[in-house]
């Protein structure tokens, strides 16, 4: 399983619709300072189901939602389509995109296949493929730098946490 | 509990010192090590890395870039513990020189080739060894994204 | 006390904002403002930017990068307070992309005209805008220096 | 008043002796990770007079005299010349060097052009032209990564400090 591609709008420096087809192998996103690389990932972590905006650099969710001077508040939309070939996610369907919207009224709508479902369920299912909306596959900018000055004792509680 | 830690701190340490080895051109040597390898809970854990040509160090006396060299190694390596379907990191290179840099994207290049590494860089030397390159720009106060032709050759 | 301060931080001010608008090529603009301008002691000082294109925003909703254009503007705008024969300064392009690491670069060469600017980098883009360029080396085990030919013009 | 040249030898990763000569203007160091870059600025605050180890990135002064398995303990020493074509330090001299030799023994030597001095009067003999052991003229690598991060009080503050 890998991602195929990951739709989105509305969502932090993304007004009108973004598609990003990807691909396996070895995939780089480059563009300026403040372009909105790094939204993509936080894009994808929402989509998964991340429920912390700290951890989406947003003071709350409605933070993430795409403030421009044009429109009025709209929703953040995030998909993520899965290439399933293989079946690691327990879905008969070659093809399955996890989505969540968000609107600024504070309701949260995650859909499978178009279908909606609750944020545990769709938890669930992921996590058969070990899908997870976080874990040491998703390396955000400046982890790096932070995990570069950790003592002994947090490198050993690290490895500790992740059995 | 301690049987499951020490199978894996091992399976951790040893591709901690074949990813280092890769990141010096095999001329280097790193490992991790436990400050108490009989109660491994009461004590930290340490690495050691070794660069060529140069004396034995502790993390905390290596350079910016070394420490940078180092966690992205230790990093992949605790990857190794539940191997995930895809990777994505942002910008892991930013401390690298560009010998380091072509290192850490080659070995990148050659784990991608049974997952997918989703890797977000400024530096051509990465960009340049990728099977495919995204471009993300600003246009009228919002993002678009560019497929951007990818060289199968490095510029450098 | 208070005059003193307030004075510093127009002058501050004024500088931040040049700068700024010397990496944003005059089409951004950004500010610095008290929390409390009658009691600034009793308030902070916050950081407004507005980069081309985009609406304003404070320091801690910025991009990475964004971030560190900011900073360095602030961090040379302080400098203005107490003028000092030389600057030192280490890898502060780190985080910048391409087009901000040649501003900034091109920034720091102008300045460097009535003083003296040495710059510690791993960036093409300023190597090669410097007037003299250094390299340092291991071998056996210790630092070498020599110098290296400087471009005057600019590879990208 | 600038820096004409820096002579480091036995400090940190400089073993024998090495001289760097500098001029007005703009001036680049590069070079690979871990080469000695970062060690020169440590080694210009050393001769200025940095009295803490942390500041230079040592556990210890000891910690900065070059570490090599061939020689036994050796003494740091690191020498900065000024050009004093403009007499803005006050010494009847174009060419005025700072120098700084600490030994494991615990011993720190300061001398001004040969002949020796003490810390104090270093200073104040530097500070008459603006030259101090720390400052916002230096950046340490990392310095623009923290001060990112900086809250707006701490802003509002270390603008207070500087005047
Ligand atoms: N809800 C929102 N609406 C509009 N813009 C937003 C919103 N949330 C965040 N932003 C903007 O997104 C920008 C940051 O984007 P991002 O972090 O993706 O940049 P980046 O491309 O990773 O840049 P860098 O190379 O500097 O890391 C900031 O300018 C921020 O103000
Ligand atoms: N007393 C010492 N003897 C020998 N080596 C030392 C001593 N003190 C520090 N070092 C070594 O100096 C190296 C760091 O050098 P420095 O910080 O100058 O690197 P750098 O060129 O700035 O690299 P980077 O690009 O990664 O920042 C480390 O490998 C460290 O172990
Ligand atoms: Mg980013
Ligand atoms: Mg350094």
């Amino acid at each position: 399983v890998f991602i195929k591609r990951i739709d989105i709008r509305g969502f932090k420096t993304f007004s009108k619709k973004v598609s990003i087809s990807l691909d396996r192998g070895f995939t780089v996103i480059t563009g300026p300072n403040g372009s909105g690389k790094s939204n993509i990932l936080d894009g994808l972590k929402f989509a998964l189901g991340e429920l912390s905006p700290k951890e989406l650099r947003g003071a709350s969710l409605s933070d993430l939602v795409h403030k421009s001077q044009a429109e009025g508040a709209r929703s953040a939309h995030v998909a993520v389509q899965f290439e399933n070939g293989d079946r690691r996610i327990p879905i008969e369907s070659d093809l399955v995109t996890i989505s969540r919207e968000f609107s600024k009224g504070g309701e949260g709508i995650y859909r499978l296949n178009g279908r909606r479902m609750s944020r545990k369920q769709v938890q669930d299912i992921l996590s058969s493929a070990d899908i997870q909306v976080s874990g040491f596959n998703m390396i955000a900018q400046h982890a790096i730098t932070r995990l570069a000055e950790i003592g002994s004792e947090e490198r050993r509680r690290i490895l500790e946490e992740l059995i | 509990k301690r049987d499951a830690f020490m199978s894996a701190f091992n399976r951790v340490n040893d591709t901690f010192q074949s990813l280092f080895a890769e990141m010096t051109d095999g001329q280097g040597h790193g490992r991790m090590a436990l400050e108490n390898p009989d109660s491994p809970f009461e004590g930290g854990l340490d690495v050691f890395l070794q660069f060529p040509g140069k004396p034995e160090l502790t993390m905390g006396s290596a350079s910016g870039g070394e420490k940078s060299v180092a966690t992205v190694c230790y990093l992949l390596a605790l990857q190794q513990i539940h191997p995930m379907p895809y990777y994505v990191m942002d910008e892991i290179d930013a401390h690298l020189d560009v010998l380091n840099t072509k290192r850490l994207a080659t070995l990148v290049r050659s784990r991608s080739k049974g997952s997918q590494f989703i890797v977000i860089s400024l530096k051509d030397t990465t960009i340049s060894r990728a099977d495919r390159v995204y471009g993300v720009f600003q246009e009228k106060g919002m993002s678009q994204v560019i497929s951007l032709p990818a060289r199968a050759v490095a510029v450098d």
